[in-house]
């Protein structure tokens, strides 16, 4: 099996901005390096990939990271 | 589908809209036409009614912008976040911004403006997302030549407002469900060591690394090509996919259409003018002989000559008994055709020539 690459500083970057913009995730301006496995993101990441249809992981594999940069709406997918 | 939550709706069925200002990517008149289908597409399946004003106050006010455009909810520059619309309401509510930094277009390249436009006035209406991916209520963007709303999205408006007053009740297409035991299929391929399947505008296709099946829009990968495929097959040592819908067929290679297509099939394979389309069509690497479905029919096509084999047409039941009268779709995999006929698929083994194994059509899909 591909080992699943370990997620580029920006890829972190990329599933914190997705997951304020769409996933209703706080952002108290922590440092996103304590955040990137924190409960919350991980939360907001299996919430995510249930809606996509992903395989619900809670980490951001290549699939959910294809799906977070497609062009979409700017309307969240979960009420704020 | 999905009701933005506290269920807002607009009171009155006879809303006003305004476009504010206007996207230089495009001429007015098709901003203009754009948004007024747009709007059309929501009345088709509603009681709503729309009407254009020209100034002061409409309940839907449309506009272009960039970035941080003061209602706390900046864009990002090209790409990214395209637009966004405000739940039914007062003031802003109901209103549609377009990101100003994207290139609005009025065709297959990105983003389409129509498109984008029905969507977002799905939340002026009071719809969130929706999980179906062939709903334009999805939150990405996808664009396949039409816009039209799907049965997900006309369950949505009509769970709002109820049913258009039109005497014929508008209906949309469906998303194939992957275990639906009902599932049927219009084409099966190989393609590069993979299997896709193809149902009206979707593929279909497994990857051993990923357990979920992957289903989107064929026009993901080929935009040019029709939906509602009817045969397809590959010629491996050409690294081709040949697609068929009547009496035409398209060359890819990889995600490119190739030039000069589609292509007639009579005058390409030989077929009789009487053939107006083909049902399934499979090609075997080894021997470089196609197999052409039509019908209760097939022919045999020499893809080294460039020729059909004489002697052809032949009966299918003569030659692969027990597949019976009609086939839907074929592919090859080590030394089995599998033959699809509505919900059954049977594995049939070439050497033998017997059927090994009756399966579901969507057994490949772990179900």
């Amino acid at each position: 099996f591909p080992a699943i690459p370990e997620p580029q500083e920006q890829d972190v970057e990329i599933v914190q901005k997705y997951l304020e913009n769409y996933y209703d995730l706080k952002n108290d301006g922590s440092q996103i390096e304590r955040k990137r496995n924190s409960g919350p993101v991980v939360e907001k990441l299996k919430q995510m990939q249930e809606f996509f249809g992903l395989k619900v992981t809670g980490t951001p594999d290549t699939e959910t990271l294809k799906v977070m940069k497609q062009p979409r709406c700017g309307v969240p997918d979960v009420a704020r | 589908f999905a009701l933005t939550p506290g269920n807002p709706r607009w009171e009155q069925t006879h809303l006003t809209y305004r476009i504010e200002n206007y996207t230089p990517d495009l001429p007015r008149a098709d901003v203009d036409d754009a948004i007024e289908k747009a709007f059309r597409l929501w009345s088709n399946a509603s009681p709503l009614t729309f009407t254009k004003v020209f100034q002061g106050q409409a309940d839907i006010m449309i506009s272009f912008v960039r970035g941080d455009h003061q209602d706390n909810s900046p864009f990002d520059g090209p790409g990214g976040n395209l637009a966004h619309a405000f739940q039914p309401g007062p003031g802003i509510g109901g209103d549609t911004h377009f990101d100003e930094d994207e290139r609005w277009t009025n065709n297959l390249r990105n983003y389409n403006l129509y498109r984008v436009a029905a969507h977002e006035l799905g939340h002026s209406l009071g719809l969130s997302h929706s999980t179906d991916i062939g709903a334009l209520m999805y939150p990405t963007y996808a664009f396949s030549g039409e816009v039209e709303l799907a049965q997900d999205d006309i369950d949505g408006i009509q769970a709002i407002y109820g049913p258009s007053q039109n005497p014929i009740q508008p209906i949309g297409p469906q998303t194939p469900q992957v275990c639906d035991s009902k599932l049927t299929f219009d084409a099966v391929t190989t393609i590069r060591g993979e299997v896709m399947f193809f149902k009206d505008r979707f593929y279909m296709r497994t990857n051993p690394f990923y357990p979920e099946v992957e289903l989107n829009f064929i026009s993901v990968f080929w935009p040019q090509l029709p939906s509602g495929l009817e045969a397809a097959y590959e010629v491996v040592d050409r690294d081709e996919i040949r697609f068929f819908k009547g009496n035409k067929y398209w060359a890819v290679r990889g995600q490119d259409v190739l030039h000069g297509y589609p292509k007639d099939i009579s005058s390409s394979f030989g077929f009789p003018r009487t053939v107006k389309h083909v049902d399934a069509a499979v090609s075997e690497e080894e021997t470089g002989k196609t197999y052409f479905f039509v019908a209760n029919k097939y022919w045999r096509y020499d893809e080294n000559k460039q020729s059909m084999d004489t002697g052809y047409p032949k009966m299918i039941a003569h030659d692969f008994p027990g597949i019976g009268h009609k086939v839907d779709a074929v592919f090859k995999k080590d030394e089995f055709f599998y033959f699809f006929h509505g919900t059954r698929q049977y594995k049939f083994d070439l050497k033998t020539k017997r059927i090994l194994t009756l399966l579901k059509a969507n057994s490949w899909f772990n179900c």
